[in-house]
């Protein structure tokens, strides 16, 4: 389809500028409420005073997001779809004008809550992360497979509320596998920080390679 | 757009079929995860003996959904969109081609699990029936406002797990009705079982008045 050849076009483009200035980017995946605001709170409460951090919010209304965002102290910028169910590579491609990108470690990405459509716009980052909670069902990766196709990282999150679900963190692996074999997985919960260290660890990793 | 125009008069096709037969149709929408099918799970436990109901499914993949379904012995049609965010007017036309609809007291349409594009897409349905549930944050009304915009019901589900997350039950309410004042809400747990009786009284109601 034309749509998605002209968003190629623009994400091949974004990806060449954030190559230039030598900035890793996150596209952070979930449904409505998976944790994706609260992860990156942990997140920039652990590395924002030594690493130089920006976020792009995507929302269809308000921009309750990105005020969350703002407390600590990145540069952040909220983008309004206005009824639009996934960010497209245009949007981020104004969004990011905001920002010096040569000063920055790396970007976070925010995509609206919706786990199919944003599946199929590349927005120019290097990293797909798609996250699911535990209170959702062991079973999103086989009902909404191309999110998993696509991406390279599976967060699930709210692992402090396994005791009260019915969901099996293996099995939601194998699923999870079964869709894409080279998916790397963090365990955690961004409410009690549970797990939290080796998605720093591995964020760190990530800065150090694009110094 | 013509899309949507298409799928506007098929609707009412769809309505004018239902209305005929004296059926009356409810569209579950949500998150994915939210508890549509462990909602309905309840319903037909509650009602299958008694009442008359079908179930359409509509999923990007898989027929888990209608496996469940048919456990309570009722008749059920899984469409698969492949892809697609939300299901159309057509797909449900061809669906309940299957049924004898003049028999049904209720069908039951699970949409897919989306909080954005299912808003836009006329059904043909009687009822918008919204769930959220706890764990997804109470701000989703005001980040999602079309879908709330467009029901009729709103379901609050997994009250049961109210303990263990921040969310907060009236101001979930007061943000839903700052976007549609007529909402009729339902606090539940598809779980234990808690408030189900409301939801189930209120079918009951739907019934009587579609004899
Ligand atoms: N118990 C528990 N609750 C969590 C956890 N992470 C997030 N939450 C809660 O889940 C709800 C939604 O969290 P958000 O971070 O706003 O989710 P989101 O994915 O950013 O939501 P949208 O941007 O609206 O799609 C809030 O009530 C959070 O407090 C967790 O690890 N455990
Ligand atoms: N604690 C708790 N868990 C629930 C409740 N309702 C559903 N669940 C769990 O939530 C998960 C998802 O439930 P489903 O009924 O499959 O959700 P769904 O909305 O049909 O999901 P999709 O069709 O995939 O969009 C499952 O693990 C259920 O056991 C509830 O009231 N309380
Ligand atoms: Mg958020
Ligand atoms: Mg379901
Ligand atoms: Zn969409
Ligand atoms: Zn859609």
């Amino acid at each position: 389809r034309k749509v998605l050849k002209k968003n190629d076009d623009i994400a091949a483009e974004n990806r060449a500028r954030f190559a230039a200035a030598n900035l890793t980017v996150l596209n952070l995946l979930s449904s409505p409420g998976a944790g994706k605001t609260t992860l990156l709170e942990r997140t920039l409460e652990k590395l924002a005073g030594r690493y130089r951090l920006a976020v792009v919010e995507g929302d269809v209304q308000t921009d309750n997001d990105a005020r969350r965002i703002a407390r600590y102290n990145v540069p952040v910028v909220q983008v309004i779809t206005r009824g639009g169910c996934h960010l497209e590579a245009d949007l981020v491609q104004d969004a990011v004008a905001n920002f010096n990108l040569e000063e920055l470690d790396l970007l976070f990405i925010e995509n609206v809550g919706n786990l199919v459509c944003p599946a199929n716009y590349d927005l120019g980052e290097a990293w797909k992360v798609v996250i699911i909670s535990t209170t959702e069902g062991e079973d999103k990766p086989l009902k909404y497979p191309p999110m998993f196709r696509v991406a390279q990282v599976c967060v699930i999150n709210k692992i402090d509320l396994l005791p009260y679900v019915d969901f099996n963190l293996s099995r939601a692996r194998e699923y999870a596998r079964g869709i894409q074999p080279d998916l790397q997985f963090f365990e955690l919960s961004a409410r009690t920080g549970e797990g939290l260290d080796a998605w720093i660890d591995w964020l760190e990793n990530l800065i150090r390679q694009n110094p």
